[in-house]
């Protein structure tokens, strides 16, 4: 069971603290707002009104006890550099810091943070790596282990032995519709184009990498 | 190649933009706001000034032919459902819409958007989970396909058999370092406790799934 802190229950900082309260995890909040308190105080351990800008009162947490540490305040960008710097002073572990613009990432990473998220800027670029990754037409389960779906390949090209899926992703081509034309158990040196789509099996979590992957 | 259309150049919309456009994708960005128009141009195709309230000018853009249309209106939660629903009206084909608050998700889910994001919940709880995998202290690569790493598990528990990490993960678990002692080639029974090492090896897919996934 590890302990996290989380300081500032915005939308972020909530998030992570009820995900992780929900592992069972032991979870510590704080933040200025009373409001905010109150909003998670009955999903985790402890919540507590505190200003995070306050570095003896940060210290009273014993922040070096946490194993991560995450400061999770965004438009006050003063206040998530006195947090992050504070935090890292008073010995905390792993320190995770929320920017919300690239210029205050560098920062935050420049004075300790061992990991910058901005998750409107990432959420985007995941978002946009997901749409470029092969799209599933139908899926169903084969076995408890496995699924067998159609997938439409979008920008997939190449001959099958020079794309290696098997290798890469564990997924293997069954066969390959195009137009009208189905190519059962397609050869080595069958070429993928544009636009066709593929039979495919592979364990659930191989499938799941395949599909969520840019190739 | 995929047409997009991203209605508004805030963070979110911005980083799907330029993603999309460094792939190679048709990117087309729409934005009420000079300076975002500005910042943007020079990275997609096409990019205009557009209230994307006007329902009108939406449907100058020729909205039905985009395969994907991403509203990217944040704080300004009325464009942002008008702008949806003006797209969906419009023919959009696939609509992905961002949300700030649940209670504007719930909105746009109505109203018709085929996906709804938000970045700020989602990524709190994307990087929990990743707080809750396994983490790697150490890995290199064994040939050019495979990953070998010793990870700690924190959390995970159960002989292995009953964990059955090669079906779920195509992960083999080849050692297990307890305090002082190495086991190698663990038999099926072998029973894993907290905090126990182990020494694994995958495909970089597979490892990076049993590395993003909390067991
Ligand atoms: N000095 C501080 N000490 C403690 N908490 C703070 C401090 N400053 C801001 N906070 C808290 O941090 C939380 C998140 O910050 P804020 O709302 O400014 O950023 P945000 O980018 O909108 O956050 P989110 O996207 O997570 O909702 C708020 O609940 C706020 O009360
Ligand atoms: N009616 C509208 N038509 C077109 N664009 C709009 C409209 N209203 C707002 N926008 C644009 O949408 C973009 C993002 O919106 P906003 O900044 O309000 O939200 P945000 O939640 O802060 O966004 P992000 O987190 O993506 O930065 C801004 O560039 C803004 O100019």
């Amino acid at each position: 069971r590890r302990q996290y802190l989380i300081i500032g229950a915005g939308r972020f900082g909530s998030a992570m603290a009820e995900t992780l309260a929900n592992a069972d995890q032991e979870v510590v909040v704080v933040d200025s707002s009373e409001a905010a308190i109150d909003a998670i105080v009955d999903k985790v351990d402890h919540a507590m009104i505190l200003d995070a800008t306050n570095e003896n009162a940060l210290l009273k947490l014993g922040i070096d006890t946490f194993d991560v540490v995450v400061v999770a305040i965004g438009h006050n960008f003063e206040a998530s550099i006195l947090a992050t710097v504070a935090a890292k002073a008073a010995g905390a572990r792993h320190l995770i810091s929320k920017a919300n613009t690239q210029m205050v990432a560098r920062v935050l990473a420049s004075v300790g943070a061992d990991e910058v998220v901005r998750p409107e800027h990432d959420m985007g670029i995941r978002l946009a790596s997901q749409l470029l990754a092969p799209s599933v037409v139908h899926a169903f389960d084969l076995g408890p282990d496995h699924t067998v779906a159609e997938v439409e390949t979008h920008e997939l090209e190449g001959s099958l032995s020079k794309l290696r899926l098997p290798d890469k992703f564990g997924i293997h081509v069954i066969a390959v519709h195009r137009g009208e034309t189905l190519t059962v158990n397609p050869s080595a040196s069958f070429e993928i184009a544009k636009g066709d789509r593929l039979l495919v099996v592979g364990s659930h979590a191989d499938f799941a990498r395949f599909h969520e992957e840019p190739l």
